[in-house]
């Protein structure tokens, strides 16, 4: 059984996940929770992109992935990277 | 690769190293060195040139390199040693368009093994392929993997992987066959071209996305293709497109015979996840992206009378079954039995709403079941076999990025 991801790794590849365009970024006048779902398919599509096992959970190569030195930008261009054009 | 959708109008670039790494044991010969290494990397395969400019002379170049820390007013602060290393902005016409910024608190190593440090050609050609319009990719071997792949190794006989190479050629189009420009620096090897390969070039016509009328559409892992003529598109699960500027059909299914270009109709397999494009009176496995051994097989071995062709093909997850649809009719493939059901063909109109001869059926991400026809969709909920009120609805805005009022021929009904 996969050990269970700490409240922090949760926290932290939910930070990633939105960062890279795998998640929409939260609406800046509301809390935002992620669906289950949603997250489980975030967590696939990256695991796609990184060349991981397609789990949907925060594993250990997942989370290991999620550490490596990277590019800036996101993976992702949906909303953030119509963002950065804007800008 | 993955293209952003934006590049340069022109081929030849100025670009300036403004801002040099502190403290970096690399001097700034070096640095201006490699940034020119990486970027002839991009230009060899394309015949851009890219001119070093003088400070403050003339106007501006296009990338001006940085090496900078934390927050340096963009979007995207650094954060350190390790993380985030670099960041570039794709081709446009502000300003900041093109340039191109290093963490200056990453140790920069240029010939070294991946312990001293990062190697910052490695990190300036990944770079440079967003200055270009490149976006990232998954292909294994891509330079522009998101992630750090360690060193690239000599700059001077450095030559992109072939998956950026027909990215950026996608762009900008294929260099000429004329030997490289005369080096400014020390000489370069000039890599040898791809034999075999059709020029190809960005302004070589490619069909209207907007005008729908596809040969086939398919949901293959969560991505919408959509063929038509020898290309297609591929709408991401996020509802993105990878790119407004379709694909060459047979430069992604390998093995596809060059003489077959249309796809009349495509499924993935759900039981071994075989991907099955269906051409005329035969059809080709594909196991991810390769051909499979035994193809083309012919769609009497799938139980359809000799000469019959199909307009369209899905499975439905509601019984695993596979539907053949041609004109108003459609048979009901067992793949457990490997036959098709007893009493088919049936009349199309048990799917109530649905349009004959669709020119493809797919299901969507939620188990939605879609049927395309023109510039037009019909959906029918989970398990449902009636459309849903509304339908149809046009497909240019909700699948493709395309205008409302995108101009289009009608729907044939």
């Amino acid at each position: 059984r996969t050990p269970e991801p700490s409240a922090q790794d949760v926290s932290l590849s939910v930070d990633w996940l939105t960062r890279y365009g795998y998640l929409p970024p939260p609406h800046p006048a509301q809390a935002q929770l992620q669906s289950p779902e949603q997250l489980r398919d975030a967590i696939k599509i990256m695991q796609r992109f990184a060349g991981l096992k397609e789990t949907g959970l925060m594993d250990e190569a997942t989370l290991a992935t999620m550490k490596k030195p990277r590019c800036s930008l996101p993976d992702v261009l949906g909303v953030a990277g119509l963002v950065r054009r804007r800008r | 690769y993955a293209l952003t959708g934006s590049f340069w109008k022109k081929k030849q670039l100025f670009w300036r190293v403004r801002s040099f790494p502190q403290g970096s044991a690399l001097s700034q010969d070096i640095v201006r060195n490699l940034m020119h290494y990486a970027l002839t990397a991009w230009g060899t395969e394309v015949g851009m040139t890219f001119q070093e400019a003088e400070p403050r002379v003339g106007t501006e170049p296009e990338i001006l390199i940085d090496f900078a820390r934390a927050y340096h007013k963009d979007s995207y602060p650094f954060d350190g040693p390790g993380g985030t290393l670099a960041h570039a902005f794709f081709p446009g016409d502000h300003p900041i368009s093109g340039d191109t910024h290093f963490d200056d608190e990453e140790v920069w190593t240029f010939g070294e093994s991946d312990s001293g440090g990062t190697d910052l050609f490695a990190v300036a050609v990944h770079e440079f392929g967003h200055a270009l319009g490149l976006a990232h990719s998954s292909a294994p071997n891509s330079i522009m993997r998101p992630f750090y792949q360690g060193p690239a190794g000599d700059p001077s006989k450095y030559r992109l992987p072939p998956d950026d190479r027909e990215g950026i050629q996608q762009l900008y189009g294929k260099g000429p066959n004329s030997p490289h420009p005369e080096p400014t620096r020390k000489p370069l090897v000039p890599p040898p071209q791809p034999p075999g390969q059709p020029p190809d070039s960005p302004s070589a016509p490619v069909p209207d996305r907007c005008s729908g009328n596809f040969d086939a559409i398919a949901n293959i892992r969560g991505e919408v293709f959509f063929f038509k003529g020898p290309w297609f598109w591929r709408l991401q699960p996020s509802g993105q497109l990878v790119s407004p500027r379709p694909a060459k059909l047979h430069r992604f299914w390998e093995g596809l015979p060059e003489h077959v270009v249309t796809v009349d109709a495509a499924y993935s397999r759900p039981s071994d996840g075989r991907i099955l494009l269906f051409s005329g009176r035969q059809f080709w496995v594909f196991q991810d992206r390769q051909l499979e051994a035994g193809s083309p097989k012919l769609l009497t071995e799938l139980g359809l009378p000799p000469g019959e062709v199909v307009d369209a093909v899905f499975s439905w997850p509601q019984n695993g079954k596979t539907y053949l649809i041609r004109g108003e009719q459609y048979w009901r493939f067992d793949e457990a039995v490997h036959s098709v059901d007893p009493g088919y063909p049936k009349n199309l109109n048990l799917w109530e709403g649905a349009p004959s001869a669709p020119d493809d059926v797919t299901i969507g991400n939620k188990g939605d079941t879609y049927f395309f026809k023109g510039t037009e969709y019909w959906r029918f909920a989970p398990g449902s076999v009636v459309a849903e009120p509304g339908s149809p609805h046009p497909m240019g805005p909700d699948w493709l990025d395309c205008p409302p009022s995108a101009p289009g021929p009608p729907a044939p009904r």
